[in-house]
């Protein structure tokens, strides 16, 4: 059994969801936070057998698109603090990023 | 060091959550929604040592219950979209979906 | 690949979250809750690799710090229910707990 985390953009996530559901994936979602842009995003967690896990990379590779965003630059960490001007910076997000954990024991009740 | 990952009814969250801490295990709750049924459920995030894993699984198995619950018949992905009206569709919803992973480091600050 | 899994406190979560950031590091964070005092902490997601898992636990420690917080002692077990009066319990609560995780594939897109 693998645990499959895919952290998306929320507009890909319910698009993603939808096509691992129809292929017969169950799937939990998380609303989360990207740390650098500090905007909302989905994680998604589906957990699933080491032979399907390729599919569902498949899947959300297939659902989801890169796109660019803006964000502040962030603040100086030397001494130019007073002379400061925060400028806008494009910054490419990518469409998904994955992680597959091994899981030692599954149980369902 | 093991850390159980369970996805659990918000009804028995914190039913399970207080057996846990009565038990004195350390417990964090996440707030998620089922892919499925887009409905709430708790994740609960339980890190503890090899040894006490079963108890763990234990209590969560002991305070939780599978209920039948209602959802909405997929859209289906073939041609027949024009004519398509969709059902109430009755599930089984398990009381708890558990998955146990490995901690390679385990650190308290 | 590994995934550095850390709860922090809320007042905390912004400063570690800057400083990992600055370093060059992704992070995802996640609004969560202790399961004891039932009160909201941060849980941040640091997928990096394994050379770089210390420098992300230094910084996590630099930043993080543990406080006294006040709990309600938890009700009894035992048939003393009739004759129970909760009483406030000051816990020591640490300035993080961290997991690491092994990751066995890893993909952007
Ligand atoms: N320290 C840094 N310095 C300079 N630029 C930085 C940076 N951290 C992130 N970025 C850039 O900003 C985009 C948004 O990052 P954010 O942290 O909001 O949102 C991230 C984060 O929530 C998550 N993520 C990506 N890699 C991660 C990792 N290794 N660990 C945990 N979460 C990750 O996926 C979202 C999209 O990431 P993606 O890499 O495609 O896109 C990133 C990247 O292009
Ligand atoms: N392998 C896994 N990976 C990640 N999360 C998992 C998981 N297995 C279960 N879960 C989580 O546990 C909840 C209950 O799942 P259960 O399988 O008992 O109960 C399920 C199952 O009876 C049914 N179901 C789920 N996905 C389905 C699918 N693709 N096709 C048909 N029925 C599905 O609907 C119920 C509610 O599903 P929902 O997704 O709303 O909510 C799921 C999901 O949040
Ligand atoms: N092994 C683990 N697995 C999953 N999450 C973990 C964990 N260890 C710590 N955490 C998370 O970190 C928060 C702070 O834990 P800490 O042990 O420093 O500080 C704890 C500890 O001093 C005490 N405490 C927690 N559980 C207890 C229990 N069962 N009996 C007695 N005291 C407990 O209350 C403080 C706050 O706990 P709270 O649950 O609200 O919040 C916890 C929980 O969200």
């Amino acid at each position: 059994m693998k645990l499959v985390l895919a952290i998306v953009h929320d507009e890909d996530g319910n698009r993603v969801l939808g096509e691992l559901n129809k292929k017969g994936f169950s799937v939990t979602k998380l609303a989360t936070t990207g740390g650098f842009l500090r905007a909302g995003n989905t994680t998604l967690l589906v957990g699933t057998s080491k032979e399907h896990v390729q599919t569902v990379i498949d899947i959300i590779k297939a659902k989801c698109s890169s796109r660019k965003q803006i964000a502040t630059s962030p603040t100086p960490s030397t001494g130019a603090a007073g002379l400061y001007v925060p400028y806008p910076v494009e910054v490419e997000v990518g469409g998904a990023t994955i992680f597959v954990v091994d899981v030692e024991k599954f149980e369902k009740v």
